[in-house]
């Protein structure tokens, strides 16, 4: 071999042009196949099929057992800390990482392990809250940002997905509807006034208790447990099932915060219209807006309301749990796509609104305080991309029909594993 | 992890950030 290697002479010599014609001819080929290839993924709704698409690199990603290192990376990062190493331990990771350990409001030695401190809550104050219209619902950074072109989303320049694949698209015929749901709430809708478990009450009066408490501080919604949600209304068995999440008894309480952010948000109660928003369906004089909030691993990993708007529903879509870094968005179409997430959608006083928070191996758990059902990145089988399910939070509020939310409330988080 | 947002808004909304800018809780993003 070292003979050959050393003795052989290299002898070089021009290719005739035809070969280089024919193979920018089959190059050109190759390029109008993959192409026509694209346009007929389709499946029998007329959606793309999203498939794993990238350079080698993404292709060898996609083969690794993410959700699998994604939990035992949760199942790690929950083990008890010794309290002596605790403080030492954590400002290794604040230091590689850049937490700002002067914005916690707890000592060090108070979190139990690695995955507690990364879902750390901050002190009361130290994230004011902007007057404009829309504010960040995240620490992070602001990966990009713009317009909604022919439902084409731009994840990085040149790289776009379909709005319908991010968010889902309606399915009609749902075994379980929003009437039969509530049929012991319900909200009349040409006359100002809510019937609520048999008593009636004016929106004016409702209003009005508003008005008469403190309007600075944000009452505490009640909550249902788990046992609950999970009793009341047990969670679908297949993909592509509704149910109704929310099972909180309406109070007064409640109702002032809801009649709140109705007020926050320009909108009277009593104008609720039937049905849902959707993006599809946009006022005249309006555009649809998308921005990308990417939260690095040392950032606060809750996120909060961007604005005042009431969350309608929820859709769950298992998917994988590829890295969500700039560096893996530039190299991985449909990234977003292909994520496990939950797409919250809603209303606010512009029409439709919805938020998206995204999965990623190390963050693969989203919570979302008000959906105690909510179970992300559990053991089973993967649905096929585009798959999910849905809850509907139309019990959450019988003035709103839906969860309302203020401006910067802590709405969940994303937890390690 | 990541946040998408998607909503509609008047044709003039404007954006106040630029891609790359770090953003924190409560930090204007548009309007």
């Amino acid at each position: 071999l070292m003979n050959a290697w050393t003795e052989t002479p290299t002898k070089w010599y021009p290719l005739p042009l035809a070969v280089g014609a024919l193979l920018l001819v089959a190059i050109q080929y190759r390029k109008k196949v993959r192409g026509s290839r694209k346009e007929v993924e389709l499946d029998e709704n007329g959606m793309e099929v999203i498939r794993l698409k990238g350079p080698w690199h993404v292709h060898v990603m996609g083969a690794l057992p993410l959700r699998n290192l994604s939990r035992l990376w949760g199942y790690v990062n929950e083990v008890e800390l010794p309290i002596w190493f605790r403080p030492h331990g954590y400002r290794i990771y604040a230091n590689l990482f850049g937490c700002n350990l002067d914005e916690i409001d707890s000592p060090l030695d108070s979190y139990p392990s690695l995955g507690a401190f990364f879902y750390r809550k901050l002190k009361p104050g130290v994230r004011p809250v902007d007057g404009a219209v829309l504010v960040s619902p995240a620490d992070g950074t602001v990966l990009h940002f713009g317009t909604v072109k022919g439902m084409q989303v731009e994840q990085v320049k040149g790289i776009t997905y379909h709005l319908d694949a991010l968010l889902g698209v309606e399915r009609p015929g749902s075994p379980i509807s929003h009437a039969e749901h509530n049929r012991d709430m319900s909200i009349v809708d040409d006359q100002e006034f809510a019937e609520i478990n048999g008593i009636e009450y004016t929106l004016e009066q409702l209003i009005g208790t508003s008005n008469g408490s403190s309007g600075t501080s944000t009452p505490s919604l009640a909550q249902p447990t788990e046992s609950d949600a999970l009793l009341a209304h047990p969670p679908p068995k297949k993909y592509g099932e509704r149910f109704d999440a929310s099972v909180v008894e309406p109070s007064r309480d409640n109702l002032a915060h809801d009649a709140s952010v109705a007020r926050e948000m320009g909108v009277r109660p009593a104008m609720e219209r039937k049905g849902s928003m959707s993006a599809r369906n946009i006022r005249p004089g309006n555009s649809l807006f998308f921005t990308v909030i990417y939260l690095a691993p040392g950032d606060y990993h809750r996120f909060h309301s961007p604005t005042a708007w009431v969350v309608e529903k929820r859709r769950h879509f298992v998917g994988e749990l590829f890295s969500v870094s700039p560096w893996m968005a530039k190299r991985l179409e449909n990234l977003f796509v292909l994520n496990e997430r939950v797409a919250l959608l809603g209303r606010w006083k512009y029409g439709f609104f919805g938020m998206v928070p995204v999965g990623a191996t190390n963050v693969g758990s989203i919570k979302v305080n008000f959906d105690q059902a909510l179970r992300t990145n559990v053991r089973g089988r993967l649905p096929p991309p585009g798959a999910y399910t849905e809850a509907v939070y139309s019990n959450a509020s019988p003035i709103l029909r839906g969860q309302p939310l203020t401006p910067a409330e802590e709405m969940g988080g994303f937890r390690l594993g | 992890s990541t946040v998408v947002l998607v909503f509609e808004a008047p044709a003039d909304f404007e954006f106040s950030v630029h891609a790359g800018q770090k953003v924190k809780v409560g930090h204007r993003l548009g309007d």
